[in-house]
């Protein structure tokens, strides 16, 4: 850089590096910057990185001046002791916390002597999840100034199972290139998204460069020069502040397949040629008071558009709960095109009233799912229930044990619930256990220009059952430690992944056998492992990174661990607990159980830095904003990453 | 594509050939009491020979009715598909997957066969053969097997399904044919006299790449003689 060319306040960031490594739906991200200090006196440099919620931390390290400081996992607790030490004696600290619907911002400040070098260097780990027929890697990128070399870099490396070319980059980046004549911006194969407000990238081309090469390795990279960066030709703050994201699918020539290294396996599951099966399904949609002005407006929206995308096989209703409950029809009826369209009417006229009947909404959708189940007999339907609300029960029964009681016992296991939780003003912890209580799950929407669309798209989700009642089998005697291996519902578009441990190292072979119901069928899939034929294939990968499937195996146990956990009570939550806190720690992840500690001897005192990961509960508190208010530049080097 | 005619009776069997164009339709099996209905459609070579004599066809789709069942099966040699009304699933030759639906079950063996029973009184099995790729001529085809058919009617028709009941032939005058390695003879079936000569076919259910003899006589002329009217009778205009 010519003289103080990208030097702001003293620090010049010479460097961020991003390299994404996705290796069978397992990503393994690593995120670097370093930075100089120019200055003459100490300054603080700060690193900020927004991390997908999904995602487990599994290692930060701090170099300064060419010393590494590793990170530790420890548990919550212990973390929090040292951090709390380390802020009672004035010491500034960083957060992770949620930073908007899909990210969780890490930030760490540390103090570098003047002329001294430090690496920033943080890795996280997450399992890609398939919806909609797309995985999606998603990074946002937002650097604070000009840096030399910026560069993100993607790789999907395929994996062998006795087809090198099973998997492939399908899509390379998909993301609207900002275009001042036009608002929704032109879409290239590979772009950045910028804001409005920005001026547009001079050479799209230059700017982005998408590989994918014939072989089975894609790479997708997008490294701006200083010119691009730039805000205008003679400014030297930066303009870029996007979205990198990443799509892409697999080429899927069988419906499973089935991975297998160090006497780890995970088997991945996403048929489709298959009819969908015609489904039951019920809206209990709360209209109380706070869902007044534009929350009723868009769920109006929503269901007005999911109801153009209703079959005619299927059958509807719709529940609304505020003080009282109504119904739009007394019992479950098909989405005719002449039913459809008093539907319609139907949703044009909800209006907001009233207060929050939670339990009474959901226990008439429920009875009326449950009329349906009873006199269908044998027929092939799905049967889902779906509740929209934004706020806590207040009338009626309001306690939430009793509802999720009431709840529990009128489902009986038979079909899931899925809660939709509108905005923040609501319990979502209680929806969430809720959910996944009755085989659901539970989505926050988000108070947005976008909610209907929110709400549509989670519809979309869940609208196309393929096969009910799906069990994952395996040889008792040969697989052990296993992760969620049944499902009441497999949606178009989607993907149930089962990993485990095998029994016997030495095992030569098993079989994986899938049942499910589908729309005209019983269908079993079967998979025949030949596990020392898949070991080999992998040796022959080895530099992807050799364990992952065992580290897919600890990340998916774990977060199934911490949902079980959530509906769980007692000594059953102790265990759970006890569980997912071992794994979390034996395979250094920060989950909402652990915390990484950076700890650097300095003149004799320790000094911390911590890495946490927020709990949904996060979003309910304000998070502290006290660091930095009083910060006093240190005569020694300094640095903490704290959670909220 | 070749057929083989197993006559258990005789411990014998009978075999035959028919040549047609690529994208004929032939009806294998039709049993007129079930409705229950195989067709299968002709495939040649990527590079057909330009004679006629020497050019291979084989089956490339088959197609399974079953109107009671409201059933339709097609069988590509990519794909296979089962139609249940307005439904439709469809598998790839790389599954292995058992589908059992209102006494019907099929059982998808990746690359390798295809088993579809209905009940226990029809059974059949399509194979799947496989070439290189990119090899110049050859292209994937289909075999088609009747493992079972007691539950048939008396008066199923077909190029296959017209032997479903037992029939006599005996064979005599074995004596050399016009190829020194083979052996010619006069058959006697359905009270004609045709001439045959002794040769061998494979069967592929079992060893589905290298297949198991099968020696057969041979009938020529697109199985004249043999069957019932002439071989164009047995083609339909679709294969549903």
């Amino acid at each position: 850089l010519p003289e103080g060319e990208g030097v702001v306040n003293g620090i010049e960031v010479y460097s961020t590096k991003i390299s994404c490594k996705v290796t069978s739906r397992f990503a393994h991200n690593v995120v670097t910057t370093r930075a100089v200090n120019r200055a003459d006196a100490a300054k603080e440099v700060s690193f900020d990185v927004a991390l997908p919620k999904t995602a487990f931390i599994t290692n930060f390290t701090l170099t300064i001046d060419g010393v590494t400081y590793p990170g530790n996992i420890k548990e919550k607790e212990v973390a929090k002791q040292q951090y709390e030490k380390a802020v009672s004696q004035g010491r500034t600290a960083g957060l992770v916390k949620a930073s908007g619907r899909k990210l969780e911002k890490f930030t760490v400040s540390v103090n570098v002597a003047a002329g001294s070098k430090v690496t920033f260097e943080l890795t996280y780990e997450e399992l890609l999840k398939r919806r909609k027929g797309k995985y999606e890697m998603y990074l946002k990128v937002q650097p604070k100034q000009l840096v030399k070399h910026f560069e993100v870099r993607g790789t999907r490396c395929p994996v062998g199972s006795g087809s090198p070319a099973g998997s492939r980059l399908l899509c390379g980046v998909q993301a609207p290139l900002w275009d001042p004549g036009s608002p929704v911006g032109s879409r290239l194969p590979c772009g950045f998204r910028l804001p409005s407000s920005s001026r547009p990238v001079r050479s799209a081309q230059e700017a982005e460069q998408v590989h994918v090469p014939p072989r089975p390795q894609g790479h997708v990279s997008f490294k701006p020069s200083l010119e691009h960066q730039r805000s205008c030709p003679t400014c030297a703050d930066t303009l870029l502040n996007g979205d990198f994201i990443i799509t892409y699918d697999v080429n899927r020539e069988s419906p499973a397949n089935v991975q297998v290294v160090n006497g780890y396996f995970v088997h991945f599951f996403a048929p489709h040629g298959l009819p969908v099966v015609p489904k039951n399904v019920v809206f209990v949609i709360d209209i109380s008071g706070s869902m007044a002005g534009r929350k009723i407006e868009q769920t109006r929206d929503a269901l007005l558009k999911i109801l153009d995308d209703i079959k005619e096989e299927d059958y509807l209703n719709f529940i609304l709960f505020s003080t009282g409950v109504t119904t739009w029809k007394d019992t479950l009826v098909q989405a005719t095109p002449e039913n459809l369209q008093q539907a319609r009417e139907f949703v044009k006229n909800i209006n907001d009233e009233g207060m929050t009947n939670m339990n009474g909404g959901l226990m008439r959708g429920i009875g009326m799912l449950n009329e349906a189940w009873d006199g269908q007999g044998a027929a092939r339907r799905s049967s889902i229930i779906i509740l929209l609300t934004d706020g806590d029960a207040n009338y009626g029964e309001s306690r939430t044990d009793k509802i999720q009681e009431n709840v529990r016992n009128a489902i009986g296991g038979k079909f899931p619930l899925y809660n939709l939780g509108f905005g923040n003003n609501l319990n979502y912890n209680f929806l969430e256990r809720l959910a996944l209580e009755n085989h659901g799950l539970a989505r926050r929407i988000y108070e947005d220009s976008d909610a209907h669309l929110q709400l549509q798209g989670f519809y979309e989700e869940v609208a196309n059952p393929l096969l009910m009642g799906v069990e994952m089998e395996y040889p008792e005697n040969a697989i052990q430690d296993l992760t969620q291996n049944n499902y009441k519902n497999f949606y178009d578009g989607s993907e149930i992944v089962v990993a485990g441990r095998l029994l016997d190292q030495d095992l030569n072979s098993f079989k994986a056998d899938v049942k499910g119901h589908g729309a005209v069928n019983d269908l079993t899939f079967t998979e025949e492992v030949d596990v020392k034929e898949l070991e080999k294939a992998f040796e022959e990968q080895s530099y992807i990174f050799g364990n992952y499937i065992e580290r897919l195996w600890a990340y998916l146990t774990i977060e199934q661990l911490l949902d079980q956990r959530k509906k769980a009570q007692g000594e059953e939550k102790e265990n759970l607990t006890a569980k997912a806190l071992g794994l979390s720690l034996k395979y250094n992840f920060v989950t909402p159980l652990t915390s990484m500690v950076v700890t650097k001897p300095e003149d004799g005192e320790s000094q911390t830095a911590i890495a946490d990961k927020p709990g949904e509960e996060a979003n309910t508190v304000t998070p502290s904003m006290a660091y930095l208010t009083n910060y006093q530049p240190p005569q020694t080097p300094y640095y903490y990453v704290d959670g909220d | 594509p070749h057929f083989i005619i197993q006559v258990a009776e005789e411990d014998d069997a009978i075999c035959f050939n028919i040549n047609e164009d690529p994208g004929t339709v032939l009806r294998l099996i039709h049993d007129p009491a079930t409705g229950l209905t195989v067709n299968g459609e002709i495939i040649g070579d990527k590079e057909p020979s330009p004679d006629p004599k020497t050019r291979r066809t084989y089956f490339g789709r088959l197609g399974i009715a079953n109107p009671h069942m409201d059933l339709q099966i097609e069988v590509t040699t990519e794909t296979l598909s089962l139609g249940s009304g307005a439904t439709r699933s469809t598998f790839s030759w790389l599954d292995t997957v058992m589908i059992a639906q209102d006494g019907m079950l099929v059982a998808i063996h990746r690359n390798e066969n295809m088993t579809v029973s209905f009940g226990d009184g029809a059974t059949f099995v399509i194979v799947l053969h496989q070439v290189w790729k990119k090899h110049p001529t050859h292209r994937d085809f289909l075999g088609f097997y009747v493992v079972d058919s007691h539950r048939m009617s008396a008066q199923t028709q077909g190029l296959l399904g017209q032997f479903f009941h037992p029939f006599d032939f005996s064979v005599s005058d074995v004596h050399p044919g016009s190829d020194p390695t083979k052996q010619d003879a006069t058959m006697v079936v359905k009270n004609r006299r045709l001439t045959v000569t002794r040769g061998s076919q494979k069967d592929y259910r079992k060893k589905s790449h290298t297949g198991t003899k099968v020696p057969c006589w041979f009938v020529h002329n697109n199985g004249e003689g043999f069957i019932d009217g002439v071989h164009t009778d047995y083609i339909v205009p679709s294969l549903f």
